[in-house]
């Protein structure tokens, strides 16, 4: 039986869609992730931010604000499924990261290929 | 039996040091990939960068050449050993990608967490 994302994944660190691109930048270096789940004033998703889009900015001299280059539509994950979903999720959208919600859309975590690749660690 | 680093690692783009900052940002989105590894003018590794130093470069606006931003000290992988090796090695440095290099020192691929997050898609 695969192991669930709950049991994988890991707590997530969010954001407002108010910050400025450094501002992310800094959090990104500050906590050592890759992915910032952009949420609203009651904890909603409403957006993700990575370091590759940071990249996009500095490639494109787009620096202001987090609403210019967060990515809106965003895949998630559910607590309950198996990881083969969620890996199978990643590899269909190109993806590294999927924000865990419950059913009201709320960030309970994140599950990562970084994650999901340490499972295969032990021999 | 696990497969082979060989089996799993992708074709590497490679970049030399002397671009800028914000030509390693386009060539990251233009290729749509977070990492890569630097290498010198007979093609041997002599760092890397990913999308994660492009956002250190804008949290700390440090933004103009690549070796002032590129890590140097890289932890690689060879084309013969076994994926969860590499696995483990990601983990232990807590980074996402392995340069494949051969005896020379020559980028021969990359192998990245993503990449091995795949091998868990099929059940
Ligand atoms: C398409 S991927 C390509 C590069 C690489 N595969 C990666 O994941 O970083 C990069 C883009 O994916 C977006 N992204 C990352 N996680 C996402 C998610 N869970 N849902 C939607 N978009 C996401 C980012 O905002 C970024 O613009
Ligand atoms: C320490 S990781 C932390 C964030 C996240 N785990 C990741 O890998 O992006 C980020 C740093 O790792 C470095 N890095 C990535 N791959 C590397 C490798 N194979 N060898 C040495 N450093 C590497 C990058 O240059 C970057 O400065």
């Amino acid at each position: 039986e695969a192991p669930l994302v709950r049991e994988v994944m890991l707590p997530s660190i969010t954001v407002r869609d108010a910050i400025s691109v450094q501002d992310a930048a800094k959090i990104i270096i500050g906590k050592q992730v890759n992915h910032l789940p952009v949420v609203s004033a009651d904890n909603k998703l409403i957006g993700i931010v990575t370091a590759y889009d940071i990249s996009k900015a500095v490639a494109l001299d787009k620096g202001d604000s987090l609403k210019g280059i967060m990515t809106r539509r965003v895949i998630t994950a559910t607590p309950d499924e198996p990881i083969d979903l969620a890996a199978r999720r990643l590899e269909r959208h190109n993806i590294s990261a999927l924000p865990v919600v419950d059913h009201g859309n709320t960030v309970v975590g994140i599950i990562t290929s970084e994650d999901l690749s340490k499972l295969l660690a032990c021999r």
